[in-house]
């Protein structure tokens, strides 16, 4: 039998380590491809509910308006830099 | 699809491009290709024609760059925001930029293209096989001078084709420097450098002198990126070294001890322990291809789709056999029209021709290609009348006659049939028809006045005004059944929805066919519903709505519907 393999974790520098929590992530997300607009989000009368559909409808998703994990994973796959919304 | 606001795009329909830069992950030679497959991608479906310069400002200029790279919009590293394009205009718009934190391939994985050699600049096969043993990566095993190579088949002792891979030894991209190679050591800034360095620039690109003395000779030129170079870490285009040292082991090839994601890395010095330089080891990569042809499609006007399979949905997924999606088709069209394309007609023999007329089976052949009454055969008819959908069978109508063809598969065509020998009441030329769904009446429309026919039992013509259509409302010239009774009728830029049982339109209408049915012709003279999605067709051409009002697809009405050869 195998032996049990003790895995050491490294911390490797110069990687992007984001300290962001999920919600900031996607409020980042949101704004940067055009859903929601810097004004109305740092005014805090943005909805991410309605923004989150209208991200989940653009993108073939269930449209819950939840930032659920579907949405979360959706919003770190690689992709094209061009908004969605917006000009 | 989605245009810009305001429908951005090119006033004119001969484009020029030019690439400023390269990356380092792939040979120029495939850079340009890719270029010019993703162009060949849009001038395929358009009458738009791309040329490349090589000098002087271009509609769309194509670059490489990271980060902060010149423009509003840095990208992020290596993965997330792989490029951006800017829609049609002067000046940066209509530009190109890709992301070269990103490792550029085909999509498959490293692609490392020769050179010299005797394998006419063929492509790396990994892994080959030399000496009995298996390479998966260029190598300077059995050569002295420590230029690496690899084979271009898989079995080197057999084939014994083989080229030089990529290497700042063997030549250097951009600069000055005219593709001289690396000379080591040079001095920069009273410093000398036995390799190639980011000191110097902002961009992260690596470089050397093409001479001992670049303070002195100014020549220089940009490093290519080996086939081992990493990739984000710290060392971003810095080769692996073999083997190296982590946690005080021995690796000779990439690992993802260390790592929770289990992604693979190598250190980029001989000990990681000391140095801490290191980086991520080549994966699948992007395809290059695939990625400009979505930012050209951008550049050329069209704004992300919604449509998962179409080329301008925005997140990145490989296709092995690419084909441009329907949807693409439908909104670069709505912008610059069709291309003149291949003729969809089969070459057609003509009875002038000599071997025809000696041979024996000519007086078939004559009969089979006379000249056909474009009024008796449908497949010469440019476009019907109207189109629909009665007992499960598609008419097309056309000047007084019509021909039917099954619903079903694909059934021969049959007619023509004239109109009034089915229907007496009818006029010749009928701008739409339907069949109600609950009580199998036919419902026909021409010009200002339509029927309905019961059986064989008719009542009309009656005006439009009856519907509660105005006088304004000229005709019908399209129909689509939308189940409970209910009917919308449209007329160019306008649709109402009819009430059947009551005859009469509903409240609220009519209403702009561009808001409801975004992306199909809004001049369509034809439009109706077949096995539950709505074709809207325009000249000889329609385009497939599914019932959640996405274009799925356009196509030749004759070819794709009535079965023509």
């Amino acid at each position: 039998p195998l032996k049990p393999h003790s895995q050491v974790f490294v911390t490797f520098p110069g990687e992007l380590v984001s300290n962001m929590t999920d919600q900031e992530f996607a409020e980042n997300y949101l704004e940067q491809f055009g859903y929601i607009s810097k004004r109305t989000r740092s005014s805090r009368q943005v909805s991410l509910g309605k923004a989150l559909k209208q991200l989940q409808k653009q993108l073939g998703l269930q449209e819950t308006g939840d930032l659920d994990s579907n949405t979360l994973e959706a919003m770190k796959m690689p992709r094209c830099g061009v908004p969605d919304r917006g000009s | 699809f989605q245009t810009f606001e305001g429908d951005l795009k090119w006033d004119h329909n001969d484009i020029t491009y030019r690439v400023l830069n390269y990356s380092p992950d792939l040979d120029a030679e495939l850079t340009d290709d890719a270029f010019a497959r993703a162009f060949k991608v849009w001038s395929d479906v358009t009458p738009l024609t791309f040329t490349r310069l090589n000098s002087g400002e271009a509609d769309i200029m194509i670059e490489f760059g990271s980060k902060d790279h010149g423009d509003p919009y840095p990208f992020d590293g290596k993965d997330g925001l792989l490029a951006h394009a800017y829609p049609p205009g002067q000046g940066v718009q209509g530009d190109a930029h890709f992301d070269d934190d990103e490792f550029w391939t085909l999509g498959t994985g490293v692609v490392v293209k020769t050179r010299f050699g005797n394998a006419n600049g063929e492509i790396c096969h990994f892994p080959f096989r030399f000496e009995g043993e298996y390479y998966s990566s260029c190598t300077s095993e059995g050569r002295t001078d420590g230029l690496l190579w690899c084979a271009t088949t898989a079995n080197f002792d057999k084939d014994k084709k083989y080229g030089f891979c990529p290497s700042e030894n063997l030549f250097t991209f951009g600069g000055n420097s005219d593709g001289e190679k690396c000379v080591f050591p040079f001095i920069f800034d009273g410093e000398s450098y036995d390799a190639c360095t980011k000191d110097g620039r902002k961009d992260g690109y690596r470089w050397c002198s093409t001479t001992a003395n670049f303070d002195q000779d100014k020549k220089f030129g940009f490093c290519p990126n080996r086939d081992t170079a990493v990739t984000g870490g710290n060392s971003q285009g810095d080769p692996c070294v073999f083997p190296f040292t982590f946690t005080g082991k021995t690796y000779s090839s990439c690992t993802s001890e260390g790592r929770g994601d289990r992604k693979l890395w190598c250190a980029t010095t001989s000990n990681y322990d000391t140095d801490k330089k290191w980086g991520f080891c080549s994966d699948q990569g992007y395809s290059l291809f695939l990625v400009a042809a979505h930012e050209f499609g951008h550049a050329l006007g069209l704004e992300h789709s919604s449509v998962r399979e179409a080329l301008m949905y925005p997140m990145y997924s490989y296709i092995e056999d690419f084909r441009l999606h329907p949807d693409d088709i439908a909104g670069i069209q709505f912008l610059y029209g069709s291309g003149t394309g291949p003729d969809p007609n089969p070459p057609e023999p003509t009875s002038e021709t000599p071997d025809e007329v000696t041979l024996p089976e000519v007086t078939t052949t004559t009969t089979e290609i006379a000249p056909v009454d474009p009024t008796n055969n449908p497949c010469k008819v440019k476009y019907f009348d109207a189109i629909t959908q009665i007992q499960g069978e598609l008419h097309f109508f056309k000047d007084g006659k019509y021909w039917k063809v099954s619903a079903a598969g694909q059934g021969a065509i049959k007619g023509p049939v004239q109109i009034s020998d089915t229907w007496p009441a009818l006029p010749a030329t009928i701008d739409t028809a339907f069949e109600d769904l609950l009580t199998k009446k036919l419902f026909f429309f021409s010009g200002r006045s339509f029927w309905v026919y019961t059986g064989k039992t008719v009542l009309g013509p009656r005006s439009l005004e009856k519907l509660g259509l105005g006088k304004d409302v000229e005709k019908i010239s399209g129909s689509l059944q939308r189940g409970q009774g209910k009917v919308l009728l449209f007329n160019g830029e306008k649709y109402w929805r009819l009430d059947v049982k009551a005859q009469v339109v509903d409240k609220g209408y009519p209403r702009y066919t561009d808001e409801s049915f975004a992306g199909v012709p809004t001049d369509s003279h034809d439009v109706f519903l077949y096995k539950d999605k709505y074709y809207f067709c325009q000249d000889r051409f329609y385009w497939r709505m599914t019932s959640r009002r996405q274009v799925d697809q356009v196509g030749y009405t004759k070819y794709d519907l009535l079965n023509c050869p």
